[in-house]
């Protein structure tokens, strides 16, 4: 199984935004 | 030039909505492709292609306005164009451009943050054929057919896929000219 | 030891884990629940599930006018501890020396650890470790929603998932 990234990702530090 | 101008439209041009709405959207989108097409993941990237494609054909309009480029004279060019400018001010990320062939008529996209597929982790019979970032080649496709480019844009690897990054590649075939209709 | 589960909209358990306690000076084998308390486990906990519905969905009246919304009174009444905004419902129940601890997410998924003591005492909590360890399994389980191919209310198979709480276990609880 391919080890996972969901859980090393950050929930705060992260961009915010995109364009509308 | 163009990346002081892709973060100047991106400051000061750009609306900008919540990027974790759009995460959750598009994976919604996808996950709800999944079921519709009953796992056949092939069919799922194709749709998410065609949809793609449906997007870019209108959003280099907007593109176009906004920055005012003009006309790029190479694909060295085009690929600085759609990293610097285009990824900023959409998708706010600015991919590495590389692998450019001999012939420089065909180059590479490394994605290091893709805010489509943050969060994300396949099940595992989509690992091996679901392409989760597809809508991205169709837009290109699209996009770029409407600058008179018709090219060949698909995915090498995936990070989703457990490959070591995720690379697009992008490959011009043929410069389109206006036909004068018969 | 501790018996920690997740438990969905059905009362239903979406995660389980044992954890057991850490090798002693003289060598000791990782210890977990006897044998006849594992199997009573889950019934054990199933039986607390009144209580913590009955905290979840009780007023606070404690609340003060202005403070939160218009006044009125919110959810997540913990007995112990007059925030409003607490999760953490801190010990909700025991059984022969058994100590339960609950914690609520704010859809209404339910955190329940049973807690062991190999000496057959009653079992002391730690507030503090117990509370840190759930805001952190708290944040992983979010990470999991935020799977769109993840569906509310299903088990959680992932081997990374198990991993990490353990390690969190390890980290607050032994």
């Amino acid at each position: 199984p391919t080890p996972s990234r969901l859980y090393s990702e950050s929930l705060m530090f992260r961009k915010q935004e995109v364009s509308l | 030039s163009l990346k002081i101008m892709g973060e100047d439209v991106w400051k000061n041009r750009t609306e900008k909505v919540n990027a974790e709405l759009f995460t959750l959207t598009y994976g919604s989108i996808v996950s709800q492709l999944c079921i519709d097409y009953q796992r056949d993941f092939q069919k799922v990237n194709k749709q998410l292609f065609s949809m793609g494609y449906n997007i870019g054909v209108r959003l280099i309009e907007d593109f176009l306005a906004k920055t005012a480029l003009p006309r790029c004279e190479n694909m060295v060019k085009t690929s600085e164009a759609i990293s610097k400018c285009a990824f900023k001010i959409f998708l706010n990320m600015t991919p590495q451009v590389t692998n450019f062939s001999p012939e420089k008529d065909a180059f590479s996209l490394i994605i290091d943050e893709n805010p489509l597929s943050d969060f994300v982790e396949l099940p595992m019979d989509a690992m091996k054929q679901l392409w989760y970032s597809n809508i991205l080649c169709g837009v290109l496709k699209g996009a770029l057919q409407m600058v008179q480019l018709e090219c060949d844009v698909w995915f090498i690897s995936d990070v989703l896929k457990g490959d070591a990054h995720t690379e697009l590649r992008i490959k011009l075939n043929k410069v389109l000219k206006d036909e004068i209709p018969i | 030891p501790q018996y920690f589960a997740i438990l969905g909209k059905s009362d239903n358990p979406v995660y389980e884990a044992e954890f057991t306690t850490q090798q002693g000076q003289q060598g000791q084998l990782q210890k977990g629940f006897p044998q006849h308390l594992k199997e009573l486990n889950p019934f054990i906990m199933h039986a607390s599930l009144d209580i913590i519905e009955d905290l979840q969905w009780k007023l606070n009246s404690n609340v003060q006018h202005g403070t939160n919304n218009s006044g009125f009174g919110s959810f997540l009444r913990s007995k112990n501890v007059n925030v409003t905004d607490n999760c953490y419902l801190g010990k909700v129940d025991h059984f022969y020396g058994l100590a339960i601890t609950a914690y609520l997410t704010f859809s209404g998924m339910k955190f329940v650890m049973i807690h062991g003591n190999l000496d057959k005492n009653s079992t002391q909590v730690d507030d503090n470790a117990v509370k840190s360890f759930y805001q952190e399994v708290h944040e992983l389980y979010i990470k999991t929603l935020m799977n769109p191919f993840y569906k509310i209310n299903d088990p959680i198979t992932s081997a990374a998932f198990d991993t990490r709480v353990r390690s969190l276990a390890r980290k607050y609880l032994n």
